[in-house]
């Protein structure tokens, strides 16, 4: 089915939804954020 | 079936006003029931007050020791927290809206209040009390809803409170058992005078057929929005007090540990009081609490960057 | 999906027509298709018998002006100028539009250079013009211009017809993206069960302490 085809070529010609060095770095800085919030709840829990 | 709660019984309604069983039993109301409208007008109403708090008031009617919220209404004040009476400046409106209604065939009256606390939790402060009483004074049957539309957006859920007040001077027999709530350094003295002044009723929600229908329409056109969200990066801010919050909270505690006799190593099992949480505790849940929204918001920014970023051409 | 509900009726009147004409009589045919403003899928044209039937006839040139519009692009047409019929207008629009979907399938954001290379475009007003009017406002792609960094980011384009050693690719993605959404869900299952037997291991230990307190207790006491 043609449409379908068309339909699922475009969707995948989305992915990936974001692909940039800058949206790493972003990306990774939260993540490493709120790896040391956890850490440090951690602590506090103790 | 359940289309049954939406109709009106005027008699009915006439009669419980002039019963006025309230009146021996300060208790008497125990249950809320909230149309999901009425509660999706008033989360947004709260929410697009931002940090600032706003008001509104609910219409409905009673059954029993229920009392059930139709609609909800927003009210042309804001910052009820900076002043004795924010409602006082929206009394026209609110004469004008009620008699409108009527015309308009809306038979339901005004049941009760509902206001915002942006960030701080679902209680009722100094104000919130003294108004609350003089509602149940002359406006009864009453009730003072509480929408936290921050914590709403952080906890993933609707963070709602209900509450009635106890007449001036009475003493509850029993203590009621409230579900453990963060309150700020700066509010927490604010809620300790009045928590006992007043009580939360048990809220439960209930829809209608077209209701139901609407909202399965709506989700359809919305979750991909739900999905785009983040609470991390929305609630920057309002995590950023939350943590500030704690460390005020801990130097707090550690300067009452410094200076109480023993040193501070006082078990919890030894307090008098079984409820009476030592600072300690409350503070590790809530840094527990604050933690476990941070993981939850990042898993999901995580599963989506899996989803979505990992795969390639 | 708009784009494909919008343009599946036109598709169905094409190719009821395309059905009961052949020869000479299809070029009328495709000349509306390839011109109607929102018409940007043409394999289902394509696939008419009589349609198939104009290769190696003295008509195989609208077959081949067809298949420009399928799965070629503006530079693919002056390559091959002498060989088809000159474009009318609205089949330039046409192609031009189906251009910029082509290189949107490659790249997501579209320097404006390459565009107007592209398009043979000679400002960056015209090219921002043709982007909104005849793109974004025609629903087939969906972006942001970014004047400063003079690119098109291109959020969602709309799919062309599939040429022939694509759809392997495709299957090739679909596939990955199924296996890596299953580990992710293994995970995520492995996860809550770590996340509940760690809960009860908190629980067990948190009795065998307050019991171990009360013993002491006891003990003192």
């Amino acid at each position: 089915e043609n449409s379908l085809l068309r339909q699922v070529s475009s969707l995948l010609r989305r992915l990936p939804a974001i692909e940039s060095e800058r949206f790493q770095d972003d990306f990774l800085m939260e993540y490493n954020d709120k790896l040391l919030i956890t850490y440090l709840a951690m602590f506090t829990n103790c | 079936a359940s289309d049954g709660i939406f109709y009106y019984d005027d008699v009915a309604q006439a009669k419980f006003q002039q019963e006025k069983p309230w009146a021996n039993d300060p208790h008497y109301f125990k249950r809320v029931k909230i149309s999901a409208l009425a509660l999706l007008k008033m989360v947004v109403h709260a929410r697009s007050g931002g940090t600032i708090e706003v008001m509104g008031l609910m219409q409905g009617k009673t059954d029993g020791d229920s009392i059930i919220v139709m609609d909800a209404f927003a009210l042309p004040v804001e910052g009820t927290e900076t002043r004795v009476n924010a409602q006082a400046d929206a009394y026209e409106y609110m004469v004008e809206y009620s008699q409108t209604n009527k015309l308009a065939g809306r038979l339901e009256n005004v049941v009760g209040w509902y206001h915002s606390h942006p960030g701080y939790g679902c209680w009722l402060s100094g104000i919130d009390v003294s108004t609350q009483m003089l509602n149940q004074q002359f406006q009864e049957p009453f009730l003072a809803v509480v929408i936290d539309p921050t914590r709403t957006v952080s906890a993933g859920k609707v963070e709602i409170g209900a509450f009635r007040t106890y007449p001036e001077g009475y003493k509850p027999p029993d203590e009621p058992v409230s579900e453990y709530q963060t309150i700020p350094l700066n509010k927490i003295e604010d809620f300790g005078v009045h928590c006992k002044q007043y009580y939360a009723l048990d809220i439960t929600y209930f829809k209608s057929s077209l209701d139901s229908h609407l909202l399965d329409l709506l989700w359809n056109k919305y979750w991909v929005n739900t999905l785009s969200s983040s609470p991390l990066l929305g609630n920057g801010d309002y995590v950023a007090g939350q943590i500030s919050d704690l460390a005020e909270k801990l130097e707090q505690a550690e300067n009452q540990l410094a200076h109480s006799r023993i040193g501070g190593i006082v078990p919890a099992t030894l307090q008098k009081k079984k409820e009476d949480e030592p600072q300690l505790a409350k503070i590790t849940r809530d840094s527990a609490k604050i933690t476990v929204e941070q993981v939850h918001g990042l898993m999901s920014q995580v599963i989506k960057d899996i989803l979505f970023n990992s795969v390639r051409q | 999906m708009d784009i494909e509900q919008k343009q599946a009726e036109i598709i169905d009147q094409f190719v009821k027509r395309a059905s009961t004409c052949k020869g000479e009589a299809l070029a009328p045919i495709v000349l509306e298709a390839t011109s109607n403003p929102s018409l940007f899928a043409f394999s289902e044209i394509l696939a008419v018998p009589s349609v198939a039937e104009l290769d190696g006839t003295s008509n195989s040139v609208y077959l081949d002006v067809l298949r420009l519009f399928a799965h070629g692009t503006w530079a693919d047409y002056k390559c091959i100028t002498g060989r088809i019929p000159e474009l009318v207008p609205d089949q330039v629009l046409k192609l031009k539009q189906l251009t910029v979907l082509t290189l949107a399938e490659t790249n997501k954001v579209l320097p404006y250079d390459s565009l107007m290379q592209e398009l043979d475009v000679t400002n960056v007003r015209e090219l921002e013009d043709f982007l909104i009017n005849e793109c974004m406002y025609a629903g087939i792609v969906r972006g942001k211009l970014d004047q400063l960094k003079r690119c098109f980011e291109v959020q969602f384009a709309a799919g062309r017809d599939l040429r022939p050693g694509q759809l392997g690719n495709m299957m090739l993605t679909l596939s990955n993206w199924l296996n890596t959404s299953e580990n992710l869900l293994v995970s995520i299952q492995e996860k809550i069960k770590w996340a509940d037997k760690m809960g009860e291991f908190e629980k067990k230990h948190r009795k065998e302490v307050e019991e171990r307190v009360e013993e002491v207790k006891k003990s003192l006491s």
